[in-house]
């Protein structure tokens, strides 16, 4: 058990340095063990260095930094070992502009291992998606899945049809 | 591997069976605050087996049957049906589509599916385990809990990286 | 005490029922005490109906629609004993273009009462404000307060200076 | 009553002296994520009399001292000073204007201030009692705590309502 674990802790905290500094241009990302001489029990600790910052608590980091640096970690999981489907819900919510095309630039990075579900109100997150699922409260207080269909930039200009969703 | 369809009825805002046909690649979900989108990634969690009612903001497990609208009476059960794509085989089954289902009725008894026949839930986790989806834990981030990766403890990481081994 | 509170309470409550129904068009909030018999130590609860959906439990709303229903609770307090300045950080994050400008709505409606410092993100909730204060990490890791220009509607067409934030 | 200025020195990530003149009616606060926002909520938190370290996203009260940047050392002190405007009179102080602050050293030792000289914490609290701020619990929504008033207990929100009377 100790040889899988210590493998693909490897795996994936090789996968996190790569993400986060693709994440935080200039930062560096790691993981380790709160144990290094006992893999059976230890957990995994996050340390941090953005540029011109020091390295410093997590807890002390902004809500945006935070959201990114969670991403940075779950897309290590994702490369490690890529489930068939991932559903991220709201995860762009507090990032800027700058991070929000980061994020964008994640996903197109891994749209080839797996089929991402992502539940978004940010218009640049959707115009990265190959297609749009509308959902709607229908006026029956239930739920109704309105209509699929793609992301403008898609299309070709004269296809562009701004159906309601 | 991919998830091809998803189908909930009963459950939560899914009143009626609604169905959702899913494609490869990036799929945004899209639509006004309220409208159910979340109720799909619960719906997801759910038939993956999570037993944890408030993973699915509920006070009781009974909270993920659809309790009626201003115009809908409630119904006595949920039902949600997720058909994955097999046709790499990466699960032991000899079909090329592979369907687990979860039901709950008001009485509390609760139902799970494969391919259309009554199993354990046993039977259902030991068969994710093998697609990489145990327990969905890092294929789904509900929304707000992307946060939970820094919050949390260094053993709940630990956890995470261990499903990806 | 009873009566300041019972006084204060009764404010309160109406303060709430009248900006829920501003926020939620068609629904209805309510502030409940735990305890009609003892007003000293009772707790309060909020009880909410949405349109076309029935009174239902907090935890099932949805992140936007309870953001919103806290943002009606907060605003309540305000009317009740507006405070010098109010500061608010990025409630409007999981709001959708909808709820958005009803919140910017709901900002206007006591412009007069206090001083707002609105922490956003979005454009819609900068363009309301009467100036924007721009904040930036300055190459030697430490914040600096850049610039406060006035955001583009409320200047004349001629003055509209894209300055750099 | 407004906020007319807050200067924060050795404050977060506000190494030197930064000062912000304010004007009445509404701020938008923006910029990139990490840049400092929040820290400015903290800012007027903190010199409000907050207590708890976990409410500023620290450990201990001393992580609201700079910590230093990749090219500035920390820092032995935290010092952030608001200037309340008082032309209307309704503090009982006979200034136009009151300057409350607080100062925390590495040693340990903290110092409030009222108009430049040392007071207690319970004379800056009773004071801004008078001005409808308590400890500010409903005058600042930090980041991310929106949620709080709606997953908190029924005595929780209680004790809001009482800050109104
Ligand atoms: N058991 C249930 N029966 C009926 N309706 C339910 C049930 N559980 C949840 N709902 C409804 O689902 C709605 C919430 O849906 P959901 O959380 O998926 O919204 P959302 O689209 O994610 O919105 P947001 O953009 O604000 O996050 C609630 O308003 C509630 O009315
Ligand atoms: N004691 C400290 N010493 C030095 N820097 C600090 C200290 N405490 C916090 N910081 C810095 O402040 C930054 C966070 O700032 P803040 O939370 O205000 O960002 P923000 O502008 O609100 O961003 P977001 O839009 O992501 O919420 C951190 O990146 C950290 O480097
Ligand atoms: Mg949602
Ligand atoms: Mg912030």
């Amino acid at each position: 058990i100790n040889d899988v674990f210590a493998d693909t802790f490897e795996k994936a905290s090789n996968h996190f340095s790569e993400i986060f500094s693709l994440l935080f241009p200039g930062g560096r990302g790691k993981l380790l063990l709160t144990n290094e001489d006992n893999t059976l029990d230890a957990g995994i600790d996050i340390e941090v260095k953005l540029e011109r910052k020091k390295f410093q608590k997590l807890s002390l980091m902004s809500g945006g930094e935070r959201a990114l640096a969670a991403l940075a970690f779950t897309f290590a999981l994702y490369a490690t070992k890529p489930t068939p489907f991932c559903i991220l819900d709201e995860v762009d919510a507090p990032l800027d502009e700058f991070n929000l095309a980061r994020f964008v630039d994640l996903i197109d990075r891994f749209r080839k291992e797996s089929q991402f579900f992502i539940i978004t109100h940010q218009q640049r997150t959707m115009s990265a998606a190959d297609i749009l699922y509308g959902v709607s409260m229908q006026a029956n207080g239930t739920t109704a899945l309105v209509s699929q269909k793609i992301p403008e930039q898609k299309l070709s200009p004269t296809e562009s049809v701004q159906e309601e969703v | 591997m991919y998830l091809k369809s998803l189908a909930a009825r009963g459950f939560k805002s899914f009143a009626d069976k609604t169905e959702i046909l899913c494609q490869q690649g990036v799929i945004a979900v899209v639509g006004p605050n309220g409208s159910g989108k979340s109720n799909i990634a619960d719906a997801v969690l759910w038939v993956l087996g999570e037993q944890s009612a408030r993973h699915l903001r509920g006070g009781s497990m009974e909270d993920v049957i659809f309790a009626g609208s201003h115009s809908r009476s409630a119904l006595g059960m949920a039902e949600v049906i997720m058909t994955l794509d097999n046709s790499s085989g990466q699960l032991p089954i000899e079909f090329t589509e592979v369907t687990i289902g979860r039901r709950l009725y008001r009485s509390g008894e609760s139902e799970y599916l494969l391919m259309g026949k009554r199993c354990r839930l046993s039977d259902i986790i030991d068969l994710l385990e093998e697609a990489g989806l145990g327990r969905g834990i890092y294929s789904v981030i509900s929304q707000g809990r992307i946060d939970e990766v820094l919050s949390g403890r260094p053993d709940e990481r630990r956890a995470l990286v261990d499903e990806a081994a």
